[in-house]
């Protein structure tokens, strides 16, 4: 497969919730997640890993920033069920990613965008990737900044930036 | 939209790697991930989260089961170079994911799915989702029984079953 990195695309609508060293057993994702589906709150990125303790996880999601304060509100009243220890929140970030057909067939596409953002000092926040997507949460204030250094790093004349959604 | 949860599919071709408690400064992903690309090794799903410890955080990524020891050895010697604490691989996974069109507008799609596992008692060890598709990591042993709570939990009358490639 050709890699066709072809556009970068940014949102700076979303707002990012992470719930720290949660039980690692069955049930807690959907313990976590069916209060906010039950509000009606669109939940974009969901990642999960292990935490360093073992036995526990951490799990982050974004959600539109409209909803951050309604969602933190359901997180911080079912933390306690769930048994986790603590909440991070950041409403001033932005998700950054390029878009592209075959990424996957050509690891070094990833490792070419994190050196793109480290070049330019931007720390990476949180990393989801797709088939055809690879996504970099970062601070907001680089998103100017982020979007033009990964058109640099592919080769994207023409900038295709399109803001998502 | 409406939401189309249109099949499962399911990959026992992965191995997870999870590098703990990273520098959370600019720079350490494109480390860690370019000898990984220089040697060639196709990474699939790549997520990241912050650790416990503010500063710090986690970085996850699965691979074919065939790259699974050469990538381990790729990371044991960048683990110094990076400032990880230690890394965790298991080769007993498999990736299970519903896929469908519209599905990022119905945060439900996400709570459904983990409670359809929660249900089964299949312990969900990483997520990664994007606007077609959410997967979940789990134990290799429970491939078959998740499809199956997937698939009627998603009223998918005749499977839809595809292994990934
Ligand atoms: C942390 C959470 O994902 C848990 N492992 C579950 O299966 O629900
Ligand atoms: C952990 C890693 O992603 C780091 N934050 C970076 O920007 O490279």
């Amino acid at each position: 497969e050709r890699v066709v990195v072809s556009g970068v695309t940014y949102n700076k609508n979303e707002a990012k919730i992470e719930i720290m060293h949660v039980p690692d057993v069955p049930g807690i994702a959907a313990k976590l997640f069916k209060p906010i589906a039950d509000a009606n709150i669109v939940v974009d990125m969901i990642i999960q890993t292990s935490s360093t303790e073992k036995g526990f996880a951490d799990v982050a999601f974004t959600v539109p920033k409209s909803d951050f304060s309604k969602t933190l509100q359901i997180v911080k009243s079912s933390l306690k069920e769930i048994g986790g220890k603590e909440i991070n929140a950041d409403e001033n970030i932005a998700k950054v990613s390029i878009v592209g057909v075959g990424m996957r067939s050509h690891s070094s596409v990833a490792a070419q965008m994190f050196s793109a953002l480290a070049k330019e000092g931007i720390n990476i926040h949180m990393i989801s990737t797709s088939e055809i997507k690879i996504s970099c949460i970062i601070d907001a204030k680089y998103t100017e900044l982020a979007v033009r250094a990964l058109h640099d790093a592919f080769g994207l004349d023409k900038p295709e930036v399109t803001e998502e959604r």
